[in-house]
């Protein structure tokens, strides 16, 4: 739509109402316009096709360098797997271990989601499918009791990497959030130096939302990283954007599907072009 | 919220009689601000902000209110008018029973919301049958019967069975033989852009003929709520919208975009994770949540 066109206000108006339909947000939209504007000078681009291609360079530059999921060889890997209801938590543990089981890691999951109608048995299935160990308790049971049983059960099988599942909360109760506290305070007792990843789950329809459960999982677990799911529908996660200009957390992962192969490790060029089809 | 940034946009203006066309071009983007902040969709924030700037524009800056205040009347004014005037009520059927279908993308709370309505309408004198049609998510059809139990209410389902029409076929039937006047029908999470389990839906409703289809939406929903929300009502037609996880503290403008875009009633909220949380839609409350 831009290419063969001059540069003019209009075209920048196009632009942001662009970010703002892909929940980029008005804010980070709005710093993003203005570092365009700056290199439109500097660089002096002329056509719409420039601009395009510019602002597609500041998105995939402001999201950083592809950074892969962390692993230490010879030791008990932990990832913390956390966020909101429904975004994909459980299902993208099932992709995860499936991954790293075809990379030849030992791997366990533990079902740390002891509330939910069937979330154990959702679990299961996917571990069987992955074909790893599993760790639960019957529901009602203590969550941290889960989490305690798997550390201490990963270690006496010498665990490459354990990924713990826990229940979706909404970070405006605290109740839960103390609760998730609780559990990563118990990783880093039981199993000094092996929690690795934290990885907040973030759906990519979510709105301006995911900058607050960004901001307040970010306060109560250090998390290391996002996964951005449900990709594979009409939206394109713009707000992940705003949550590395605001709260510099990096992309991981993203889910594209629901079969145990829809997983890829994030592409910052990749999603940057993507917000542009 | 709103309201405070409009009094400090405005606050040179009391009793001065008439907003200028700069004083309301000043505070319409204000609001624009605020509904976009609150997820609201773009288009419906244009058409929105429209509406209330030709009603701004002459508005008389009162005594006893702030031009400030007067923006915020006019503008909760309006949002009343776009997201009310709906009916929460499920419309019961004449010859029973009452079918009753929960659509929407996946982990919106369709199941949730199914075990939810069952309790609401049970209080209420009806004898309902939860039918799970999800056959793909991984103990989807556990964790509905799970929910059955906790309410002591019966589940239908037909296990190792892989048709969602068969299962909610027989399900109806199943109600009519027991004498159950309400059938719930709980389906799988889907995208509104994958042509065959859209297709699904539709081949469900050409089934059973349900008396409502509710599109079971996230209250964080962003932008993409109205692309999702036309598409599931003009591939399948929707009757009514729930909006799920509004304990949350998200402002969600999605139902107001939803509502706006295509015209369907709000009927119920999710307002937590129990089964007694479903609560009747106030279009007040979410026009002064939206606002901030
Ligand atoms: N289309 C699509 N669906 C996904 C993706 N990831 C997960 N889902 C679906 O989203 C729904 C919710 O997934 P879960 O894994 O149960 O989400 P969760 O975060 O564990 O949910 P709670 O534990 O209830 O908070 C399921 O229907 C999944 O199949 C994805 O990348 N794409
Ligand atoms: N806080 C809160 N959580 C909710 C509400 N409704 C549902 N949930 C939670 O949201 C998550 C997803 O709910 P489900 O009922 O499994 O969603 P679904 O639409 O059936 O998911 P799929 O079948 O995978 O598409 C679960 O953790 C529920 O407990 C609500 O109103 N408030
Ligand atoms: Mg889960
Ligand atoms: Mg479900």
């Amino acid at each position: 739509l831009l290419s063969g066109r001059k540069i003019d206000e209009e075209m920048y108006e196009e632009l942001e109402d662009l970010l703002i339909m892909h929940d980029v947000g008005v804010t980070a939209a709005t710093n993003l316009l203005r570092d365009l504007r700056r290199l439109v000078k500097d660089r002096k681009i002329l056509d719409g096709e420039g601009l395009r291609l510019l602002l597609k360079e500041i998105i995939s530059n402001s999201l950083g360098e592809k950074k892969p999921l962390r692993l230490e060889p010879g030791t008990l890997n932990i990832f913390l797997v956390v966020g909101v209801n429904g975004v994909g938590k459980t299902t993208t543990i099932g992709k995860l271990a499936q991954r790293y089981k075809e990379q030849g890691l030992k791997v366990m999951v533990a079902a740390g989601d002891t509330f939910r109608a069937a979330a154990s048995s959702q679990l299961e299935i996917w571990a069987e499918r992955a074909g790893v160990y599993l760790v639960s308790h019957a529901d009602g049971a203590d969550p941290a009791a889960v989490v305690f049983d798997a550390v201490h059960s990963a270690r006496a099988k010498k665990i490459d990497l354990l990924l713990v599942d826990t229940a979706g909360r909404l970070h405006n109760k605290s109740n839960l959030m103390q609760e998730l506290g609780k559990i990563r305070r118990i990783i880093d007792r039981e199993a000094e130096h092996s929690l690795r990843e934290v990885l907040l789950v973030v759906d990519a329809t979510t709105g301006q939302n995911a900058l607050v459960q960004a901001k307040e999982f970010a306060q109560i677990v250090p998390v290391t990283g996002i996964v951005l799911t449900k990709l594979d529908g009409t939206a394109k996660g713009g707000i992940v954007i705003a949550i590395n200009q605001e709260q510099k957390i990096p992309i991981k992962i993203i889910g594209v599907g629901e079969k145990i192969s829809d997983l890829r490790d994030f592409d910052p060029q990749e999603f940057a072009e993507a917000l542009f089809e | 919220g709103l309201g405070d940034k409009l009094q400090a946009t405005l606050k040179k203006l009391r009793g001065k009689g008439k907003l200028t066309e700069k004083d309301i071009s000043d505070a319409m983007r204000e609001v624009r601000m605020a509904l976009l902040e609150a997820d609201v969709n773009l288009k419906v924030v244009r058409d929105f902000v429209n509406a209330v700037k030709e009603r701004a524009i002459g508005a008389d800056v009162l005594e006893s209110l702030t031009p400030g205040q007067q923006i915020v009347k006019i503008v909760h004014e309006e949002l009343m008018n776009l997201l009310g005037g709906s009916t929460s009520r499920i419309a019961i059927a004449s010859k029973p029973p009452t079918v009753l279908m929960l659509v929407g993308l996946q982990g919106a709370g369709k199941t949730t919301q199914a075990g939810k309505l069952a309790l609401s309408l049970r209080k209420s004198g009806r004898h309902p049958l939860l039918v799970a049609c999800d056959v793909y998510r991984p103990a989807a059809i556990e964790q509905l019967q799970v929910l059955g139990r906790q309410l002591d209410i019966p589940v239908f389902s037909i296990s190792g069975n892989q048709n969602p029409v068969q299962i909610a076929k027989q399900g109806k039937e199943e109600a009519m033989r027991q004498g159950r006047d309400l059938v719930i029908i709980d389906t799988a999470g889907r995208l509104h852009v994958d042509e065959k389990l859209m297709q699904e839906l539709k081949d469900i409703k050409a089934a059973v003929m349900p008396h409502e289809i509710l599109l079971v939406v996230d209250a964080m929903t962003g932008q993409d709520a109205v692309n999702v929300a036309e598409s599931f009502n003009s591939t399948l037609g929707i009757d009514g919208v729930i909006v799920t996880k509004l304990d949350g503290d998200t402002r969600g403008g999605a139902a107001l975009s939803i509502k706006a875009v295509t015209g369907k009633p709000i009927k119920f909220v999710g307002m937590g994770e129990k089964l007694d949380t479903l609560e009747v839609f106030h279009p007040d409350r979410m026009a002064s949540r939206i606002l901030g």
